[in-house]
Order: C-alpha cells, then sequence, then structure tokens
C-alpha cells in the first residue's frame, strides 16, 4: 500500500496563496517562496497577527474565515503599513 | 489615523490637480464634480487651497488605468484595489490612480467615486490608514451617502497634524465631526441588541460591534461595510430562532437577516406585527425562548406577539414596570441570552431572570463588548 497524497481542498490553498498575496501588498510580507521553509512561515503567521490587530480581529495567526472575509473586502491599494 | 514615515507633507498650502483621463462608467462632469467635491473634504479643514489645471503636470495628477500600469502597484481587476495614491512628495507623489475595471458611480451602486476619491486625496496629502471603522481613511470601502458625508474627529485630527487647521473656519476641531463609538466609554447607551447564531450584535449609530462565542476580543464595524441596504441607527432587533431570522427594525420598517444576508421582499411594513395603528417607532424587542413569544417594547409599555398566530397576545399593552419590576421605565435594547433578560436604558443594563421576576444585576451597557 503507498500513501496517496492528500489533495489539500483546492480553495484552501486559494485561500492561502490569495492572503499570502494580500500581505505581500499591504503589510510587507517578503516573497513567500524561499528556501527557508520555516522562516516564511513565521513570517506569514507574524504578518497576519499584524493584519488582524490592525482590524480589530482575533489576533490568532491563523487564516480563519473571519480573517478571509476581511481580506476579501473592497478597499484601497495603498498598504495598511508603511512600506 | 497615521501618517507616512517621516510625516511626509506638502511644504506649500496651495496645490494643483489634474484629471488626466476620464472612466466612461460616469458623465464627464459627474466626474470633475466627485473629484472637485473631494477635494474639498479636505481643503475645508485645512488652509490648504487645491486648484484644477487643464495642461501640463500638476502636483496631483489623476488617471483611471488597469492591471499593470508602471508604477509598480498594479490594479486587480473587478473587486480587490479599487484605487491607490502617492505620498506627498515631487513626480509621482500626490498621483492618484482609479482602477478602470470598476465601475463608478455618483450614487450607491458600484463604487461612489466621490467617497473612493475623498479617501485617495487624504493619501495624496499625507495621511496613511486609519483603524477607526467610522473615519474616511479606514482602508475598506463602505458606502455612506455623499449628501451627508463628513470626515470624522479622526481623519480630522490627522489632517491637522500635518497642515494644521482652517484659519477660516471658526472653531475647531470641527464641532460636529461624528466620533465613532468606543466600546469602553463608560456612557456607551446602545440603540439595538440581538443574538445572531449564536454571535451576539450590538448597534449604535452607523455601527455595530460583533461578539462571537469563540472569540475573545468584539468587533466593530460599520452597518452599511455589511448590508449596504440597511440603514443607519436602528431602532430594535431581535433574533427569531423558530425561523432563523433576525428582524431589525427602522421607524415602521422592518428588515430581515437569514445569516449575514438580507432577506429578500424586505423592507416590509411593521405593521405585519400586529401592532396598534399610530405605533411608527419601536424602542426595543426580545424573542423569549420559554414562551416562543417577542416581546415589543414602545414607552414605558410593552406588547407580546405570538409569532406562530402572527398577532399581539389579549391583554397587551402593559406597563414595563409591572412586567418586569425594577427596570426602569423605558428600555433602550434588549436581548435574551442563555435564559436570563438583558435591558439596556442608557449607560445601565439590567440583568433579569423571567423565573423569579427580578433584577438580578444591574451591569454597564458595554458589559458585553469586552471592556
Amino acid at each position: 500500500a503507498y500513501a496517496v497524497p492528500i489533495l489539500r481542498d483546492n480553495t484552501e490553498e486559494e485561500n492561502t496563496e490569495f492572503a499570502q498575496e494580500y500581505l505581500q501588498k499591504l503589510y510587507n510580507l517578503t516573497s513567500s517562496s524561499g528556501p527557508n521553509f520555516r522562516r516564511r512561515s513565521n513570517e506569514l503567521t507574524e504578518k497576519l497577527k499584524e493584519m488582524q490587530k490592525f482590524f480589530g480581529l482575533q489576533v490568532t495567526g491563523t487564516l480563519d474565515s473571519n480573517t478571509l472575509e476581511v481580506m476579501k473586502k473592497s478597499r484601497c491599494g495603498v498598504p495598511d503599513v508603511a512600506h | 489615523y497615521s501618517t507616512f514615515p517621516g510625516a511626509l507633507k506638502w511644504n506649500k498650502n496651495s496645490l494643483t490637480y489634474r484629471i488626466e483621463n476620464y472612466t466612461p462608467d460616469m458623465p464627464q462632469a459627474d466626474v470633475d464634480k466627485a473629484i472637485e467635491k473631494a477635494f474639498a473634504v479636505w481643503t475645508k479643514v485645512t488652509p490648504l487651497k487645491i486648484t484644477q489645471i487643464y495642461s501640463g503636470t500638476a502636483d496631483i495628477m489623476i488617471l483611471f488605468v488597469t492591471g499593470d500600469h508602471g508604477d509598480n502597484s498594479p490594479f486587480d481587476g473587478p473587486g480587490g484595489f479599487l484605487a491607490h495614491a502617492f505620498a506627498p512628495s515631487d513626480g509621482i507623489g500626490g498621483d492618484t490612480h482609479f482602477d478602470e475595471d470598476e465601475t463608478f458611480t455618483s450614487g450607491s451602486a458600484g463604487y461612489n467615486l466621490f467617497l473612493v476619491a475623498a479617501h485617495e486625496f487624504g493619501h495624496a496629502l499625507g495621511l496613511g490608514h486609519s483603524n477607526d471603522p467610522g473615519a474616511l481613511m479606514y482602508p475598506i470601502y463602505s458606502y455612506v451617502n455623499p449628501g451627508t458625508f463628513s470626515l470624522s474627529q479622526d481623519d480630522i485630527q490627522g489632517i491637522e497634524s500635518l497642515y494644521g487647521s482652517n484659519p477660516n473656519v471658526p472653531n475647531n476641531p470641527v464641532p460636529d465631526a461624528p466620533k465613532t463609538p468606543n466600546a469602553c466609554d463608560p456612557n456607551l447607551s446602545l440603540n439595538a441588541v440581538t443574538t445572531l447564531r449564536g454571535e451576539m450584535m450590538l448597534f449604535k449609530d452607523r455601527f455595530f460591534w460583533r461578539k462571537s462565542p469563540f472569540m475573545a476580543n468584539v468587533e466593530q464595524y460599520t452597518i452599511k461595510s455589511f448590508w449596504p441596504e440597511l440603514p443607519d441607527d436602528i431602532d430594535a432587533a431581535y433574533e427569531s430562532r423558530e425561523r432563523d431570522l433576525v428582524y431589525l427594525f427602522k421607524g415602521n420598517q422592518v428588515w430581515a437577516l437569514f445569516g449575514y444576508d438580507i432577506q429578500q421582499g424586505y423592507p416590509q411594513s411593521m405593521q405585519k406585527f400586529g401592532l396598534p395603528a399610530g405605533i411608527n417607532k419601536i424602542d426595543a424587542a426580545l424573542y423569549n425562548e420559554n414562551t416562543g413569544k417577542v416581546l415589543i417594547f414602545v414607552g414605558n409599555k410593552y406588547y407580546s406577539y405570538d409569532e406562530a398566530r402572527r398577532r399581539i397576545d389579549k391583554g397587551y399593552p402593559k406597563s414595563i414596570e409591572s412586567g418586569f419590576p425594577g427596570i426602569g421605565g423605558k428600555v433602550d435594547a434588549a436581548v435574551e441570552d442563555n435564559g436570563l433578560m438583558y435591558f439596556f436604558s442608557g449607560s445601565r443594563m439590567f440583568e433579569y431572570n423571567m423565573m423569579s421576576k427580578r433584577v438580578i444585576r444591574v451591569l454597564a451597557t458595554n458589559y458585553f463588548l469586552g471592556c
């Protein structure tokens, strides 16, 4: 028997990519690719917390439905933190 | 509010703007008017003078563009980013770009150009984003009637921190600029409170707080950022567990929410609740889970509405004092939660036990807001 890769839910993948792009443009997340997975993952968590704090959301560092809902609202394209 | 690093600002009070091209969404004259009004929002509270020029390079160049338009900040098609502007400086500084893939209008459809432009010109003059949901400089778009629009205190304090106040306007900051309700204001009073599928929603002015049992903190939003069709300053609200609907009242109209969606076919007349003619506004409403009745509060009286029979029960109205001794004569808002009733009156909230028919605790109105 061999482990069949469990395809993560496509939507989850898309949401994660969407969130990374949002944080890159508005919260100075550096590029989401690169060798050091742990460092990248930590930075993503920190930037998520920064965005959640700005919008008065529960600061979880995880991409919960509330956070995603706010990310999907139409808005201004100027970063929320000074570039 | 926030400003850009180094508090970037224009070192002159007379600025120019030029509309380089026009969106086909609106008549050109309407675009001119929206842009002019949007600048006026800021010149009214500062010493700044901002005039339109029709050729050459202006301090603030205004463009309608799509996708990648050469400034390293590409737009993203319909929705998402609506526009952006650059902080004060020479060259691209102050320039303001609108995403032509959006639909801009003079009304509430699509995105109101005046509102988007007023926000972007805040950036063009040196303001960053604010995390005050009632501020113009809040990053998320939320429609408000341009006819009644005014900068919030937060916006005014921000722009005046850069340019000072308008010497020609007698009292500053503008006294009637709206302030966003503060959850921790000890004098806070509320317009309406309801549950919604386990969450609690507390309404005040054009805002509401959303409290979830799963989250420690409470989130504040403008009503219109969730439901553009709903009015501000609602009077009352209750959740019908039977119908899984939340009813929201203002004046003699009622709206219904199914989850976070506005139910089709609303608003309807409040008369459907069978209240006596002449009642054009209620103060509060709550759903009594024990009896399945809806208690509707009007002045110092209350009615019991039977949802199944769709009519007011016999023997009503009764005086609030007789029905709920100890909570005072009139209520602003009411809600049932975990088998207890909560009556809000000014800055006080009465926790009431329907079984023992007595007030258990007198708490602050902002008790649920996690201060």
